[in-house]
Order: structure tokens, then sequence, then C-alpha cells
């Protein structure tokens, strides 16, 4: 039978790998097509890592040694029905940054949205995606929060077909002064009026909608300290 | 002065051995998503003076199984790695943040004295 190492030792190796303790989690998150790849083509070519730069991911194109996953923890607000639009589903999206030490460096963070299958897409232009920063910590709560500076969509091609924006400067911000980390307000507008048919699948839509969307933040950080600027030149 | 023979066999030199490093050994299965395992490998065996030339020794390693050969109270010189390569961990935290993190010196590459 196996022993089992003593707290002391475990605590000293938990925070190495920069954790404060055993992490306990109910169940794993997904993991991104990003992440699984990365560690799969190291498991392929175990050897291939060790003449690389160890702070240079070439799957993303950027310097860092950490990837974080940063699941959403808003909510769903209740949609408002305007005169010419009305709202299939609006949501307030929250990401803690406090996992992000003191001296790292942000170089990514991208917002990931997934939307189900077969939304968004085969709608077309039926329904509206806006994205916004939310400004001040204190519209937190029931009340739905007046957006702040609207986001243009960035779609990029992705293996799942998932929205992605490019919130680095608005996570630097966040980072820098986390008191105005106040989440981002989602909302998909449906356009136009609709008879009542047309109106009945759209709500079923929208519940759907709600059911299956799925935010993220994937957030990229380089230690200056694990990773000399001068690294991958010696290598 | 004479130096002594050494009395290390050849299976008790300075060598690399297998280490497989199992998380579910540990109990870290239910927080580590990938790797499962890995192999860590580790380093023991003797380092006699007389080899100590052709066990990818450094300079302090020869000195000090010198030292050792003329006065036995100096320890031998350790078989450590001289080698390592990284690998990477994928796992999940408290928060349910998951973190993709490499991790320099983690496997056993090659040994030396």
């Amino acid at each position: 039978a196996l022993g089992q190492p003593s707290q002391c030792q475990e605590h000293v190796f938990l925070q190495f790998l920069g954790l404060d303790k055993v992490p306990s989690p109910p169940k794993f998150q997904p993991v991104p097509y990003i992440l699984r790849k990365i560690i799969q083509d190291q498991a392929a070519a175990p050897s291939a890592g060790v003449s690389e730069d160890l702070c240079y991911l070439k799957e993303l194109g950027v310097r860092g040694n950490v990837l974080r996953l940063l699941p959403d923890q808003g909510f769903f607000l209740n949609s408002k029905k305007h005169s010419q639009t009305s709202s299939c589903l609006q949501k307030l999206l929250y990401f803690n940054l406090s996992a992000v030490k003191e001296k790292d460096q942000l170089t990514i963070a991208q917002l990931g949205l997934d939307l189900g299958p077969s939304t968004y897409y085969d709608l077309g232009p039926e329904l509206e995606l806006a994205l916004s920063l939310v400004q001040k910590a204190s519209v937190w709560g029931k009340s739905i929060p007046k957006p702040g500076k609207l986001f243009a969509l960035q779609s990029v091609p992705w293996p799942q077909g998932a929205l992605r924006f490019n919130l680095l400067d608005v996570a630097k911000d966040w980072y820098i002064n986390p008191q105005k980390n106040a989440g981002l307000f989602l909302e998909i507008l449906v356009k136009g009026d609709r008879d009542v048919e047309v109106n009945f699948q759209l709500e079923d839509t929208c519940a759907k909608l709600r059911r299956s969307l799925h935010a993220s933040l994937l957030v990229v950080t380089l230690n200056p300290e694990q990773c000399h600027p001068s690294s991958r030149k010696r290598r | 002065a004479a130096i002594p023979v050494p009395k290390a066999s050849c299976k008790n030199l300075c060598h690399r051995h297998q280490l497989f490093i199992n998380f579910r050994d540990l109990g870290w299965h239910k927080w580590i998503i990938a790797p499962k395992g890995f192999m860590a490998n580790y380093c023991h065996g003797e380092c006699p003076f007389s080899l100590t030339t052709s066990l990818n020794s450094s300079n302090y390693a020869f000195m000090q199984a010198l030292m050792n050969a003329v006065d036995p109270e100096i320890p031998q010189a350790v078989c450590v790695p001289t080698k390592l390569s990284p690998i990477s961990m994928l796992y999940q935290d408290n928060d349910d943040n998951v973190i993709l993190r490499h991790y320099e010196d983690m496997v056993v590459d090659e040994c030396g004295c």
C-alpha cells in the first residue's frame, strides 16, 4: 500500500504550482480546444519542449507561461421588449481576475461565447449580439445596468465556431483597477415585428440559447521572473 | 598516495532510473486534468573517483571524489540530475479556473555526479 505525502510536503509543492490549498472542484470544467491541443501536442512529442522557449506560446503567437480559463460568474437579467426590437437574452458577464498575480503581465484576454449548436449562425440577421462594458460596480443588482462602451463584434474562425472578443485592454484596466471590474453586459436582440407563430419559434430559440450559452475568458500571462527576455535568444 | 579501487559494480553506478509519477497515487487526479501522470525518472548510484570522468561529472564532483579517496570522512560525490526538461500541467483551482502552466525541470533526462 502506498502512503500519502505529509500535508506540509504537499503544501510546499502546491505553492510551487501557484496554489494556496488542494483544489477540490466538484466537477471538471470544459477544457477549450486550444488548451487541449497544447497538452496533446506535448504528450505526442514529450521531448519537443526541451529546446523550445517555454515562455512563447506558438499556438497563440504570444509570449506567456500561464494560460487561465476563467469561468463566467455573472447572471441572467430579465429581458425587455422595445418598440422595434425585443431582447432575446440579457446577461451580465463577470470574470474574477484575482487569480492573476501581481507580477504577471497580461498578453491575451479573449472572451469566448459559445452559443450552442445552430443558433446564432442559423438565424442569421434575425438575431443581433451586443456586448458592452459595464461602467460602475454600483449597477450590480436586479436592475439592468447602463451599458458603457460598446464593442464591435469580432468573430474569428475557430474550430468550434464560437465567438471571440479581444478584451486585452479592458482586462488590463480591470487588473490594474479591480474596482472598475463591473463586468460586461451581453444582449442578444431579435429585430423587427413578427407574427405570433414566428414569435413563438423565436421564444423557443431564446430559451434554448439561455440554456446553451457558455462564456469564458481566456487569459494568458507572462511572469518576467520565470520568463527572461533573453531566454529565447539564448536557447 | 595510491587511490583505492572502487567497489561499486556497474549496476550501482550513477544512472537514470525510471519513475512514473501517477497523480492518482497522490490523490491529485481530482484536480489535475492532464496529464494523468508522467515519466519523471530519478538519479541514483555511486560516483566513485575512478569513474567520475566518465559519469557526466562536474569538475567539483571529480575533486570531491578525489578528496573522498584520500579522506573517507569526506562523503562521495552524489548522483544528481544534470539535464531536466519541462512539462505542462492542466488543472483546475478552487475558483473553477482551468489553468495550463509550464513547469521547468520536471523530468530527469540525464544524470551525473
